[in-house]
């Protein structure tokens, strides 16, 4: 289903869901989970948001089932550290990309992923400062280095 | 019309929070 416009603002997270769906499904659920609980703070009354809503709500309570064997989905601490170990796995190859000098699409992808999953971390509870600085951080750089080489400028 | 409208929206809106709470054994 297309996002409906008041809930654009999810719209990334979902596509980092569909993007590790084969790849690391416990990932997928909690970008959808993010998604449902950000959805619904942003718009859960329009018929268009709650419709697809719902259908978010059936994708999520199917995966639960299939991942029940999965102790990073059914219990929650086992589930942010996952989520966490990936941000950062994410964000150290990125990271050191940018430091030996190496600009290209997939580091710029891992910057901006790692900046999603970090906000997903937000479905766990408060943010620590470290983790709002690194998303910060994360975000600001997948921009300015996408925005340099689509000028033509070597970025610093 | 309206408060049908508004109360059936309202049900619904409770209904997703519950499936959501149960989805993360808070309930």
């Amino acid at each position: 289903m297309a996002v409906p416009v008041p809930l654009r603002s999810i719209q990334h997270h979902l596509r980092t869901a569909q993007e590790h769906e084969t790849r690391d499904p416990v990932v997928a659920y909690y970008c959808r989970l993010y998604a449902m609980q950000t959805g619904m703070k942003l718009d859960s009354k329009t018929p268009e948001c709650r419709k697809f809503l719902v259908k978010l709500m059936d994708q999520l309570e199917v995966m639960k089932k299939e991942l029940c064997d999965h102790e990073s989905v059914t219990q929650e601490i086992v589930g942010n550290a996952h989520v966490e170990n990936y941000a950062l796995k994410m964000f150290l190859y990125a990271d050191n990309e940018d430091r030996s000098g190496r600009f290209h699409k997939n580091m710029i992808k891992s910057f901006y992923t790692a900046s999603l999953l970090l906000d997903v971390l937000s479905v766990f509870g408060e943010l620590s400062d470290e983790n709002i600085q690194h998303r910060k951080y994360a975000r600001w750089k997948a921009t300015y280095i996408h925005n340099c080489l689509k000028n033509g400028e070597t970025p610093q | 019309t309206g408060s049908v409208g508004a109360s059936v929206a309202s049900a619904e809106q409770d209904e997703l929070s519950q499936r959501l709470a149960k989805l993360r054994d808070q309930i």
